[in-house]
């Protein structure tokens, strides 16, 4: 089975840690400082990194493509456009191969969904945050998140949500919703809303463990005044972001992936 | 007694609450939500607050600039020229007063110092943070701080700390070093060292009170996993902030904007 999950955000926003926390696995070896350097990268990189790892006696075969410099220049204007051309491609390569004659080995590279990193500033969506959602949303499943939620108390996280979601909406972007279908039994429709109602996910990401005040062993991260708890619901939206992606809603990422953002792709450049 | 002080930094680093926190009264009232609109501002905005504040029995006339806008578009190259322009539009304006007939009445309104604010990503310093203390160091008494510090662990906020400095060595940037005089005691030349030794000053602002799990109230910020005190030195640098900027070298930091920052914009401005 065949995930591709890209990654979006300004640098430190803990994009590295997320991904190595939602696999459980150091897909993303610890950082090595960026040298001290006059010189700065001019574009955004599209990179990619692929794994085998088990998901409930599943064996998955997961991409993820990074997008490092994203947000991260004095001038940003440009920096959703190789992440568009990154996505456009994989369309491309696809349609290639579903024209070919001997169709038995389709290496489906399309991305599946595209977890966007917000800044947890308290206030709104950013401009930058905006103009890429606009860009790339009826290209690919955006799921945004609040970056390093643990920077904010309850209710800033609520306060914060409800702007974006109306930022969103104001701006009629398209993020990743949940299908429900007819035939789904109740527990699927409310499993499905609960996860629903958290987005934008507020996350907090740790490869380390620590111990809690009452001596239990988590994953989470530890400051003088108290430990944050990864997957401890009360503390972070991780476990609902987790259930989503990885067990409830992968392969319907995957279906509307092939079924509305390819097909919708497909029919503009054969059009054209 | 007149003190400026101007604050930088993208949105939602915490700029307004931590001048309410400094000063410990309301200068900035609670931010009213900016309204969802398909315009954003196109410059960057300077705007002064004026506040007559008590001070250890002394009177003080304090008076904030606020810079909003900076860092907070998607093309951000020309964010620091408004800040530079009104930095030399205040010594423009203080060298012809100095020069009129009669000097009685000089209103002092450059800025003695210019609050930085670095976003805890926890790697290195931005673009745009180099630039903008590149472009404006030998004009004000930068002090760049860590906004938000309860993002970071204490680890991490020591590493973060040894890598903005050696940013800021590598680009030859000055930032404010407090002056040691020979005739100094002892105890004040230790308590300079200890000051100077946090900075990048790793802060925390809060303007609301809380009650920590021992029952103390506080100023602070209130988690689901503790309580951040913000005038507990184990938990953040704000209290030595406040030390330098209001206590011990509030005088200094107006001497040597006058001495040197002035006296060298003066000279360039006449020679040319
Ligand atoms: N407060 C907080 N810090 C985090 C979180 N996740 C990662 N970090 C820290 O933020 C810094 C940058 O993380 P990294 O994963 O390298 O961010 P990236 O640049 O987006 O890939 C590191 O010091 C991490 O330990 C989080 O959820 N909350
Ligand atoms: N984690 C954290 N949040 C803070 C801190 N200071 C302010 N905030 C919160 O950050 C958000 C933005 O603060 P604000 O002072 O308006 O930032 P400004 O846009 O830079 O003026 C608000 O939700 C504040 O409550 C801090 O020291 N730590």
């Amino acid at each position: 089975f065949h995930f591709t999950v890209m990654v979006v955000g300004e640098s430190g926003l803990g994009k590295s840690t997320l991904v190595n926390t939602l696999f459980n696995a150091p897909l993303y070896p610890p950082k090595e400082q960026i040298p001290l350097t006059q010189e700065t990268p001019k574009t955004v990189a599209i990179q990619e990194l692929t794994a085998d790892i088990e998901e409930n006696g599943v064996r998955l075969r997961l991409t993820v493509v990074d997008t490092p410099g994203f947000g991260d220049f004095i001038n940003n204007e440009d920096s959703w456009k190789p992440i568009l051309q990154s996505i456009e491609a994989r369309f491309d390569s696809y349609l290639e191969q579903e024209n070919r004659v001997n169709r038995n080995k389709i290496t489906d590279k399309r991305v599946n969904s595209c977890i966007y990193f917000i800044a947890p500033t308290g206030h709104s969506l950013k401009p930058l945050d905006i103009e890429f959602m606009k860009r790339l949303h009826t290209k690919v499943n955006l799921i945004p998140v609040i970056a390093k939620s643990d920077t904010l108390t309850d209710h800033e996280v609520a306060q914060f949500k409800k702007r974006i979601l109306d930022d969103i909406a104001f701006h009629n972007i398209k993020i990743y919703q949940a299908q429900q279908y007819e035939h789904d039994d109740p527990e699927t429709i409310q499993e499905t809303n609960e996860i629903m109602s958290k987005i934008p996910f507020a996350i907090v990401g740790s490869d380390k463990e620590i111990t809690t005040s009452d001596g239990r062993r988590v994953r989470g991260r530890q400051y003088p005044w108290g430990a944050i708890e990864v997957d401890n619901e009360d503390h972070c939206d991780f476990v609902k972001l987790r259930q989503m992606l990885i067990r409830t809603h992968m392969e319907e990422l995957k279906d509307y992936t092939n079924d509305v953002h390819y097909e919708n792709y497909r029919t503009e450049k054969l059009l054209s």
